[in-house]
């Protein structure tokens, strides 16, 4: 199975 | 307050269109600089990224920072209203609760004005850094968008392996498999057709094609797109505008569990 993973754990919050 | 002429309404149908689909609600960021958008889609896998350079637009003037809260929906009708190439300003106080749209015909004395109520957004940014890409693909934005529509007939996923072969997009569902191989292309006549990819180390990643077809909706605001990827980071889909402004995308991954 792939999963995305949520965008908040490649980038940081500014 | 802020008062932004640009030159052509399509220029905000177009990106207002391409972006619709994606993100809903979203505040406009208006400052010295221009006017920039950062909204994630609602499940937090892809981001959408806009920015209008102040040059863009002319005259172009915006004392202090605005953040106009704007559902994409009713933006939609208003700019439904205009007519493709008709002069677009908007206007906005310095606390305002609408942001005001006229639309004046450089044919006809025509002029039309709107105003769209504000909201209140509390949006999350991301700071999203420079990044060096392993992989640089440049190539026709209507030859992206064909790749991801062919493919998403076929499958929910494409995978872009990029090599010093080339960049080979491929997929695999109930039916079969598919896959489109593309290598450097000059053409001198047409640069727009040109495949431009540019490669420090090979790289292989699988996306969603959903998400993907959705961004190639801004394929009319740009001959060519840019693709930025590395291992295990997300794609940058990027269409470049006039003035240094840019539409840009981005998706997570998918990755083994």
């Amino acid at each position: 199975v792939l999963l995305q993973k949520n965008l908040k754990n490649y980038y940081i919050k500014a | 307050m802020l008062e932004a002429r640009l030159e052509q309404a399509n220029l905000l149908k177009k990106v207002v269109d391409a972006i619709k689909d994606l993100v809903q609600d979203c505040n406009f960021d208006c400052n010295d600089s221009g006017i920039a958008l950062q909204a994630m889609d609602n499940s937090h896998v892809a981001l959408v990224s806009m920015m209008l350079k102040s040059e863009s637009f002319s005259p172009f003037r915006c004392d202090r920072n605005i953040a106009l809260g704007i559902n994409l929906g009713s933006l939609t009708k208003v700019l439904r209203c205009a007519q493709n190439e008709d002069i677009l300003t908007l206007k906005a106080e310095d606390a305002p609760d609408v942001v005001n749209l006229v639309f004046e015909s450089a044919e006809t004395d025509r002029i039309s004005e709107y105003d769209i109520k504000l909201m209140d957004i509390d949006q999350e940014h991301l700071g999203i850094p420079e990044t060096e890409y392993a992989a640089t693909i440049t190539m026709p934005s209507a030859e992206f968008q064909r790749i991801c529509r062919d493919l998403s007939a076929l499958s929910e996923s494409v995978s872009i392996e990029c090599s010093k072969e080339g960049v080979k997009f491929n997929c695999q569902g109930d039916i079969g498999s598919g896959s489109i191989h593309l290598r450097s292309h000059t053409n001198v006549d047409k640069p727009e057709l040109n495949v431009e990819i540019d490669l420090t180390e090979p790289v292989s990643l699988t996306f969603s094609l959903k998400y993907l077809v959705n961004f190639c909706k801004a394929s009319g605001l740009s001959n060519q797109v840019k693709l930025c990827l590395s291992n295990e980071v997300p794609l940058l889909v990027e269409y470049a505008l006039s003035n240094n402004s840019y539409l840009r995308f981005y998706l997570a991954p998918k990755i083994g569990d």
